[in-house]
Parts: C-alpha cells; sequence; structure tokens
C-alpha cells in the first residue's frame, strides 16, 4: 500500500459517502444517473468475485464489502424508494448503458492477463468501470446546472482513479515486474473521460457558482 | 508479497 491508493481508496470511499449522504438525508437523487450506479454495481459485483477465494487483507476485504454494499443500496434507493425514486429524472437518463455491457464482455475475452472465469470477470469490470461514467455525464449534460453534492460526487469519483494512476506509476518504479498494460489503460481512459467535467468543476471554483 | 495472480487493489 502506497500513499496514493490510500488516497485513492480513500477518495473513492468520500464520493460514495457524498451520495449516500445526499440520498439518504435529503432523499434526493436529482441529476445522479441511476444507470451509471447499475453498472457501478456489475463493475463490483464482477471485480470482488475474489472476496470469498483470495484474502488480502481486513482493509482490503472491508472496503469490497463498503462498495459492494454501497453500490446496490444506492441502485435499491433509486429504484424503491418511493421518496428517493420521485426525484429521479427517468426522463433525460436515457443513456443506452446495456450497450457497453456486450463489448466490455467481448473485449474481456479477447484482451485479459489469464484466461480463467474469475480473470476474464476482473477485467471486464475494469474495462466497464471505464465507460460507466458516461451516462452520467450525458444527465450531466442535459440537466442545466447541479447541485453541489452531485458535483463533488463526480468530482471525487473521477479523482480516485487519477490518483490510482499515481500509485501505478510508484509501484511500477518500485516493485520489479510490476506491468498490468490493460488496468493502466483503462484507468487512463477513465480518468479523460472526466477532463472535461474538471475542467467546468474548476471553472466553478474559479466562478463560484455551480457547476453549469 | 502477494503472488502475482493476486490482485492485491480495489
Amino acid at each position: 500500500m502506497n500513499i496514493f491508493r490510500l488516497a485513492g481508496d480513500m477518495t473513492h470511499l468520500a464520493s460514495v459517502l457524498v451520495l449516500l449522504l445526499k440520498i439518504h438525508t435529503i432523499k434526493s437523487c436529482a441529476g445522479v444517473s441511476l444507470r451509471t450506479q447499475e453498472l457501478y454495481a456489475i463493475v463490483f459485483a464482477t471485480r470482488y468475485l475474489d472476496i470469498f477465494t483470495s484474502f488480502v487483507s481486513v482493509y482490503n476485504t472491508f472496503m469490497k464489502l463498503v462498495f459492494l454494499g454501497s453500490s446496490f443500496s444506492i441502485v435499491w434507493y433509486m429504484r424503491y424508494h418511493k421518496a428517493v425514486h420521485r426525484t429521479y429524472d427517468r426522463e433525460q437518463d436515457t443513456f443506452r448503458h446495456w450497450f457497453l455491457v456486450l463489448p466490455c464482455l467481448v473485449l474481456a475475452l479477447l484482451i485479459h492477463e489469464k484466461f480463467t472465469f474469475l480473470e476474464v470477470l476482473w477485467t471486464f469490470s475494469l474495462y466497464l468501470e471505464a465507460v460507466a461514467i458516461l451516462p452520467q455525464l450525458v444527465l450531466l449534460q442535459r440537466t442545466r446546472n447541479i447541485d453541489n453534492l452531485t458535483g463533488q460526487y463526480i468530482f471525487l469519483l473521477g479523482g480516485y482513479r487519477g490518483l490510482y494512476i499515481l500509485n501505478w506509476i510508484y509501484r511500477y518504479f518500485t516493485e520489479p515486474h510490476f506491468v498490468h498494460w490493460i488496468t493502466w489503460i483503462a484507468g487512463l481512459v477513465q480518468t479523460l473521460l472526466y477532463a472535461d467535467f474538471f475542467y467546468y468543476y474548476f471553472l466553478r471554483f474559479i466562478g463560484g457558482r455551480g457547476v453549469e | 508479497d502477494t503472488p502475482k495472480d493476486f490482485h492485491d487493489e480495489l
């Protein structure tokens, strides 16, 4: 574990907590894409299958349970909780996210580190996570401007993988044989997809107004 | 450290 990866995990945890805070306390999911949340639930379900077979550390297992639990409960809240579901913007959240799942699965079957069931699903989760934010970014452009909590959620979610990139650079230089091109490229694509959002998000800080 | 096929990252 290094400071970049710890910062990345904490940023990711913060993004999940901000979203849970918004949904649980003010019972609103306005501006949040259910489709992105569904994709993230699939990402964690396929990435953490090894939670039963391999033990890395208490921290690792605990965080996996947190991310699994939070992603599924956010989907549950947005789908089935009356008050929250009422604030869900169904008409605007129309990105065909299931069209993202199949290509990622095919790509994982073609490009992976090892052709085993767990490894292919793990690789699939990497590819899917790289594009999982697309429905949310599309929804963002359709809804005029968003509240601060949603903006902070997206900012933290985009930032965590950026910190992971620093972690991979650090591990590449400090650990022999630490080379994972698939993870690195997927992580880079994922972070670059936020570039446009980061630009407007920082403008907001400079301008001191809501995210347009 | 954990064997190669382990994924020790989240």
